[in-house]
């Protein structure tokens, strides 16, 4: 553990939390791209299947059983508690064209050919994309609230993160993961124009809304 | 088992 993974870790806890606080205490999911947490849902579930077969830390443990349950929970929320106020017209993005593709590479592209490295691997390579819909969502209806850019900022800024963690291990450990890397790589490039939009104006106190 | 090394990693 280095400072860099930790910081991660909680950066994306913190993500998690604010936007299942916004969910609930605002009863709206407004703004909020169902069809992303769905992919967060898959993406933990496949990844922490682990959970079952093998024990690493009470930390680890506990923030896996935590991530998959917000994720299950902000679903719910947004897909059946307040579903009265889910926009589907705006998340409009074609889930199965990052799925389907994603799927087909994990099973060509991995460290390991067996069950739980597959699923590992797809895992990888899905949360790198999984954002993309809530992105797309935001183009489309040309705003975001403050709190979700918050919650966003803290979500981009987990993985970019850990690519510092992974540049630490590189350097102190000598160990590095192509696949985690290149995913991570990918995934921190998609928040850019995010990063930028989020710095020039949430941060400067003004409302983050898109050119339309 | 642990030939990859980030095991430990969320």
């Amino acid at each position: 553990m280095n400072v860099f993974r930790l910081t991660g870790d909680l950066s994306h806890l913190a993500a998690i939390i604010i936007l299942l606080l916004k969910i609930w205490k605002s009863r709206s999911c407004a703004g909020i791209s169902g069809k992303s947490q769905i992919l967060f849902a898959i993406v933990f579930t496949t990844r922490y299947l682990d959970l079952l077969t093998s024990f690493i830390s009470i930390y680890n443990t506990s923030m896996k059983v935590i991530y998959i349950g917000c994720a299950y929970a902000t679903v719910y929320l947004i897909y059946m508690k307040f579903r009265a106020t889910y926009d589907g017209n705006h998340d409009s993005f074609r889930v199965e064209f990052l799925v389907v593709p994603v799927g087909g590479l994990a099973v060509l592209v991995n460290h390991d050919f067996s069950f739980l490295e597959i699923l590992w691997t797809f895992s990888i390579y899905l949360e790198s994309v999984a954002i993309l819909p809530q992105l797309f969502m935001i183009s489309k209806t040309g705003e975001a609230e403050t709190i979700t850019t918050h919650y966003l900022f803290c979500l981009g800024l987990y993985r970019a993160l850990y690519l510092l963690n992974w540049i630490w291990r590189f350097y102190f450990e000598s160990f590095f993961d192509m696949i985690a890397i290149v995913a991570g790589v990918v995934q921190t490039v998609l928040y850019c124009d995010f990063f930028y939009l989020y710095i020039t104006k949430v941060l400067k106190g003004k409302k983050l809304s898109l050119p339309a | 088992e642990g030939e990859r090394g980030n095991k430990d990693e969320l």
